[in-house]
């Protein structure tokens, strides 16, 4: 209880840093794989054409794979290495913010460490936690790993291209994940093929717009 | 580390207890839906039909789903819900091997929490970690998560009939893997179509044959 105390005390100062700037921060989780990197490629790249300027802190157990992989954007990023730990939490994100220049930047999106558990535990001074679901996981992953879906404002699912080749029942896994948590808004999408990002990005410019 | 010592002292105490019965023991791993349960529909079967004896330990978060699918086979199973752990523990196991009849069984598969980080941490008195990495999560996987292969005997590549569909490169895979695991033995499969199976059921069949 402690741990979790302290770790809520050092959320609640990032999240007033990135207040002091209007900074919409985004905290993206999901299993290893779902599509995070991916999104987050497609994402950037959107919003750099609306003028928006975005920041990354990704999370990884090792390497800095998902960060090289962003480069290309000319966008500061921030990779954080937790050798071990299967999530990211206040304490390391508070490090990485105070290496940013928030005065510079509209959104910040964490791509927190490949996990449907721990990761939604933690507060890291974001305004929503965004959860992934690929179709190629299943669909009755929110019965099954229900805190990342109580917890996330948004569930994305990913991969729609592979939902001819799955037994995938898109109504099955909204209707679980609603059952879960009443609030989530649920988009579908493909990170490849582009479909569904437009509403995607809709709902992280309102935000955006709600936060000045 | 006290934690770990406690938990190993368990763990031994379950491998005496299963060797006693010449019992394999395989803890199964994998991030969330890579496919473990519909691996075990397919190797129960097969397993059945070569006369083998087989149980199942479950470890969830929540839910029984996963035992339900099972219980077509009519094989002792075990549920074990955890609630919130991330990963299956000793003492967990220690409880539901209990519970079981260890002199009517030749194997016993331990189906872990889907989580690619923490449970290669914890010894669970098995024989054997085999983990498995579906086409669809990434070839990078053993680089950013690399305890998980590290710690295991077996990496399984499922869902090969979706490679088609992805931009998965097997000899990465490979290559990746076993720069982080040189004694990692790989099967690709699928557990849809059932392409692979057999050199799995191979593996397994000649792991018990050293135990007798
Ligand atoms: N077919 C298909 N593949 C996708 C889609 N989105 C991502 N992928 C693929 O899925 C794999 C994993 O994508 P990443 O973006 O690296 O996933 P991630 O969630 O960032 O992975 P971690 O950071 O390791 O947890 C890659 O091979 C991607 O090309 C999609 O919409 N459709
Ligand atoms: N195309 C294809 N789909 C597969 C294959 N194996 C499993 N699946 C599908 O992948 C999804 C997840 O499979 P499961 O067996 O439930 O995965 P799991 O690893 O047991 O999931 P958790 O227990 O929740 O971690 C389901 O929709 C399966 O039908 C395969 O070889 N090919
Ligand atoms: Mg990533
Ligand atoms: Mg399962």
């Amino acid at each position: 209880e402690n741990i979790m105390e302290a770790n809520d005390s050092i959320a609640e100062e990032i999240r007033g840093k990135l207040a002091a700037h209007q900074v919409l921060a985004i905290n993206l989780m999901s299993a290893p794989g779902a599509g995070k990197t991916t999104l987050l490629e497609q994402t950037i790249q959107r919003l750099k054409e609306l003028g928006m300027r975005v920041g990354v802190i990704e999370g990884d157990i090792a390497t800095t794979r998902d960060a090289d992989r962003l480069q290309k954007f000319d966008i500061p990023i921030v990779q954080i290495n937790t050798g071990s730990a299967c999530h990211l939490d206040a304490n390391m994100i508070r490090n990485a913010v105070n290496s940013l220049d928030c005065s510079t930047l509209d959104i910040l999106i964490i791509e927190n460490v490949g996990n449907l558990v721990c990761p939604a535990e933690f507060k890291i001074g974001e305004d929503h936690k965004v959860m992934m679901l690929s179709v190629t996981e299943g669909d009755e992953k929110p019965l099954k790993y229900p805190l990342m879906f109580r917890e996330s404002s948004v569930m994305l699912i990913n991969k729609m291209d592979l939902l001819p080749y799955t037994n995938f029942n898109i109504d099955e896994a909204r209707s679980n994940a609603s059952r879960i948590n009443p609030h989530l808004t649920i988009f579908a999408l493909s990170c490849t093929t582009g479909e569904g990002l437009d509403a995607w990005l809709g709902w992280l410019t309102s935000q955006l717009m709600k936060k000045h």
